[in-house]
Formats: structure tokens, sequence, C-alpha cells
């Protein structure tokens, strides 16, 4: 779907629906998609990252997306 | 939000990156 995979789709549509300031943490992605590896999870963040979907806030764990704002 | 000046700051540069990212590869794609 526009170009992600499954995964990255997951991972984008939770970021985007996290409303806090400083977005989601790894963690918090790791508890949502617990059928996900922490791998897949960590591949599908640099590449949504690479690609200017999401980008790192307060630090390298959390993340934000650019199309919530 | 609790976040202090500078991690707002910082926030607004990565997310002025990932916008300039995101445009390149949308041009690149069309």
């Amino acid at each position: 779907v526009n170009g992600l995979t499954a995964h990255q789709s997951q991972v984008l549509n939770l970021i985007k629906s996290c409303p806090v300031p400083e977005g989601m943490s790894l963690q918090e992605l790791k508890l949502q998609l617990h059928s996900m590896s922490m791998s897949t999870i960590m591949q599908a963040v640099e590449f949504l990252s690479s690609e200017g979907h999401i980008y790192s806030t307060v630090d390298d764990d959390h993340y934000k997306s650019t199309d919530t704002e | 939000s609790g976040l202090t000046e500078e991690q707002k700051r910082r926030i607004e540069e990565n997310r002025q990156i990932a916008l300039a990212r995101r445009a390149e590869r949308l041009a690149a794609q069309r």
C-alpha cells in the first residue's frame, strides 16, 4: 500500500496515532505489535525514517510522523 | 508538553529534515 509493506504500514499507522509531543517509543510499538519481532520493527522504522515518513524526537527511541501535522 | 525548549527545537529540526526528505522522494517518484 503506497509503496509500503504491511509491516511498514502497521508501524507508520501506530506512530501516526500517537498524540504525545515526543511521539511513540520503540517499546510502545513492540507492546502494540506483539506478533512482530523487534528487528522487523527496527527495519520498518529505519525505512520509514529514510523515506521521510517519520522522524526521531527527544531521542532515537521516540518517533513522530510527518503526516500528522 | 513537558518538553524543554531545546527538545522542542531538536524535534522541529528533525521534522523539517524529514519533510525535506519526503519531498525529495515524492519528486523523484514523479
